[in-house]
Order: structure tokens, then C-alpha cells, then sequence
């Protein structure tokens, strides 16, 4: 919250949408300010209606650089909005940059995403540390339910819930890296780097960054999903594979391979595989092992098909590794499974597991 | 030695970033010398966004200071 709590008094609030982006239809506005309005109006008493003339508690306006408020925007990039806490005049007015480009989707900035975190300001909220929070200052593009637990509890704190709640599914707060419970989805390499992904966000782990840092996976790939099954690197092709459910993508760097997202029994599985737990490419045999619940299979990358002989047990070929595994790295020989909040150092070539740690020692905890 | 045109605008952009989202105050205050008040303000950002706390201008702080955002400040009143 801002200092002194500040808040509307009364729960109706009003708003006037005083002019209009070029760069989406006016009804693309209307709608994207409604729908932003209502992410709050769902967790609250609070109701909205709209003036079309007159003074609005909320004066919703697009301009550039000085703009009436000796509170100038600063071109493209950079800032892209600012409101006003609840208060006389000035108090809940939302600003947006007009030197943005304003979009439905993730081309540009999505008009919606940003005035939902603008109203917050509006309402009442400052901004949140949560990188996965609707209140958090930076923007990311992201689909789906737009507030974290983290942001209802900030709104009810001011308002309470609302009496008639709706049925909302609230975004769960950034996972904690040293969480001594903490379980992985998938882990890769990435050009040196290592990538971890857990539920809508993953960490990068840089040699020359002391810290791992956490990101949202749709703000640096808008059309990846929120949840990744597996991933592995082939460093012959230069090449990060990322499994989710029945799809798979590629990246080379950080980018998207076009003719991507394809099918995972391109690969050669059979159609009742539904997902991959794991991936990991071992680069002395050119082999990537593929991770279906209790079994796995091999993949041959020069043939580009499915080894015979395939899925075999992982309990019978990788002793000491329970049945199933939830995201695996191979390193120097080392095979390092993950499996909850546990990591197995595996020696491939002696068939045994040399140590057993918390997951999140890969995170420096 | 003068700082490298590099250096002189890293410098000036966290300075405009610091004034504008965490009330880092103009010129000299008193005793303190101004790059005391920097290294403080930075400190508090880095805590914010979660970064190492150093109070140095290093990669991973300008890198977020260059990230598109909301205007409204992080910290403090805002008036």
C-alpha cells in the first residue's frame, strides 16, 4: 500500500475514459479497461461505472512526454503508464504513454496487463517485490489470471473480499529458491548457461552472475506455456528442446525456432505418451534419454529415430534412482537426476550414485 | 582518472532512475556526499528487486533499470 493507506471511501467507483489510443479500436480500449477493472472487482466490494462526462474518480487519459501533470512520460520504452493513489483531483487518474504501441496481444505492450496494474495503483496498491505479481513494477506479458495471491491480499487488506466471491484461481507466489522443499520441472543448459524451470517461471544461472535469476518463462517466450514437462540442449545443433504435454519446442540462444511447436512422437514415441518428466542429452554417446513415468527411452540424435530395445525400466538401469525422475543434467559423466526436493549424482559409467542432495543445491542454497 | 563516456551515462541513468522511483535527492545533503546517498539508494533497489545487495552499479542492476516499468515509485510517497 501507499503511506497512509490510502483508499476510496466509498466502494462505487467511477471512471471516464477521457481519450482514446490510435493504435487499437476504441471498443479494444473500452474493453481492455472493463476487463482490467474487473480482475479487481472480483476479489472486492468494490464496483465500477462508467461517466462519460463530467469529473470520474478515475480519469483514464493517453498522452506523451509532459502530459498535464508535470509527471512526463519519456518516449517509446522505458516508462510506459503511471496513477495516482485514491485522493481529490488528481487522486486515481491513470496515465498511459501514447509514444507506446498499445496491443490485444504480446506484439507490443498489452494494453490490458498494463492498466490492470495501473488500476491497482488506483485503488490503493503500491507496488509489489513478487517478479510474479500483478503489482510487481516491471512489465511482463503474461496469459490467464493476472493476480497473484499476493495482490489479493494486498486489495483485500484495503477493501475486504468480495461478498459474492467469484470462483478466481490466484497466480501462486514466485517459488523460493531455497525452499528446502522445492522440486524442479526441468532442467537444460543453455550455451554454458543453466536454465531451471519451475511451475510459470525459471531461474538462469550464469557463470558470471552471483546470483540465479528468476523470470517469467511467458515474458522472455510469450508462446511457450506456463508449465514446462522437460528440456534438454543438443550442443551439436546448438539447439534447447523444451517438452510441454504431446509439444515440444526449440530454441537456438534464446530464441524460437521457426516450424516449431511439433509433435513429441515426431520423435518416434508411440501416441500413449502424454508427456516427457525428462530430457537430458548425453554428449560422449549422442544419445538423449527421454523420461516417461517409470520407464525411458533413447533417441538417437545423428539418426534422428528412436533406439530400439526401448522404454526400459529406470529402476533396473539406473540403480540407487527411484522409478521416476522430475527433470535430469548430465555433466562431466555425471548424470544428476531430480526427483522432489532431491538431486542424485550418478556416475554413468560405474552405474552408481555417488551423493544424494537437496535440490536446490544446483541454486547455491 | 575521468570516468569513460560508458561510465558517465550508466551513472546518469541510475541517477535518474534512483531520483525518480526511490527519492534519491539532488546534489549534496549536508555531511554525506552524494555518491554516499547513491550507493544507499542503490542498495535499496537491488533489495527490492531482489538482486545481490552491493551498492554498486553492476550488470545485473542496470539491467533492470533499463527494463520497461510503471512509473510509480517503488518506495516513498508519492505526491
Amino acid at each position: 500500500h501507499f503511506p497512509r493507506h490510502l483508499k476510496w471511501e466509498n466502494n462505487n467507483v467511477t471512471f471516464r475514459i477521457v481519450n482514446y489510443t490510435p493504435d487499437l479500436k476504441k471498443a479494444d480500449v473500452d474493453k481492455a479497461i472493463r476487463r482490467a477493472l474487473n480482475v479487481w472487482a472480483d476479489v472486492t466490494p468494490l464496483t465500477f461505472k462508467k461517466l462519460y462526462e463530467g469529473n470520474a474518480d478515475i480519469m483514464i487519459s493517453f498522452g506523451s512526454k509532459e502530459h498535464g501533470d508535470y509527471n512526463p512520460f519519456d518516449g517509446p520504452g522505458g516508462l510506459l503508464a503511471h496513477a495516482y493513489p485514491p485522493g481529490q483531483g488528481i487522486g486515481g487518474d491513470t496515465h498511459f504513454d501514447e509514444d507506446e504501441q498499445w496491443t490485444k496481444d504480446s506484439s507490443a505492450y498489452n494494453l490490458f496487463i498494463v492498466a490492470a496494474h495501473e488500476l491497482g495503483h488506483a485503488l490503493g496498491m503500491s507496488h509489489s517485490t513478487d517478479p510474479g505479481a500483478l503489482m510487481y513494477p516491471i512489465y511482463t506479458y503474461t496469459t490467464g489470471y493476472p493476480l497473484a495471491e499476493d495482490d489479493i491480499e494486498g486489495i483485500q487488506a484495503l477493501y475486504g473480499p468480495n461478498p459474492n466471491p467469484k470462483k478466481v484461481k490466484p497466480r501462486p507466489d514466485a517459488p523460493k529458491k531455497c525452499d528446502p522443499e522445492l522440486t524442479f520441472d526441468a532442467v537444460t543448459e543453455l550455451r554454458g548457461e543453466t536454465i531451471i524451470f519451475k511451475d510459470r517461471y525459471y531461474w538462469r544461472i550464469h557463470p558470471q552472475m552471483v546470483e540465479p535469476e528468476l523470470t517469467l518463462i511467458k515474458s522472455t517466450w510469450p508462446s511457450i506455456p506456463n508449465k514446462v514437462d522437460a528440456a534438454y540442449e543438443n550442443p551439436e545443433k546448438d539447439l534447447v528442446i523444451i517438452f510441454s504435454g504431446i509439444r515440444m519446442w526449440a530454441l537456438n540462444g534464446y530464441n524460437l525456432v521457426d516450424g516449431y511447436p511439433k509433435y513429441i512422437h515426431k520423435l518416434g514415441l508411440p501416441k500413449s505418451v502424454r508427456k516427457i518428466d525428462a530430457a537430458v542429452h548425453i554428449k560422449d554417446t549422442g544419445k538423449t534419454l527421454l523420461f516417461t513415468d517409470e520407464d525411458y527411452w533413447s533417441y538417437d540424435e545423428t539418426t534422428e529415430t528412436m533406439d530400439s530395445g526401448y522404454p526400459r525400466s529406470i529402476e533396473d538401469d539406473f540403480p540407487g534412482i527411484e522409478d521416476e525422475v522430475d527433470a535430469a543434467a548430465y555433466h562431466y559423466g555425471y548424470l544428476y537426476f531430480f526427483h522432489e526436493h532431491l538431486q542424485y549424482e550418478y556416475s554413468y559409467n560405474s552405474k552408481k550414485v555417488f551423493r544424494i542432495q537437496r535440490a536446490n543445491s544446483i541454486l547455491n542454497c | 582518472k575521468p570516468l569513460s563516456s560508458e561510465d558517465i551515462d550508466k551513472q546518469l541513468l541510475a541517477e535518474k532512475y534512483l531520483r525518480r522511483f526511490y527519492g534519491l535527492p539532488s546534489g549534496l545533503q549536508g555531511s554525506r556526499t552524494s555518491s554516499n546517498f547513491l550507493q544507499a539508494k542503490i542498495k535499496e533497489m537491488q533489495k527490492f528487486f531482489k538482486l545481490e545487495v552491493t551498492g554498486n552499479l553492476d550488470d545485473n542492476t542496470l539491467a533492470v533499470m533499463k527494463e520497461p516499468r510503471c512509473g510509480v515509485p517503488d518506495i516513498g510517497e508519492y505526491n
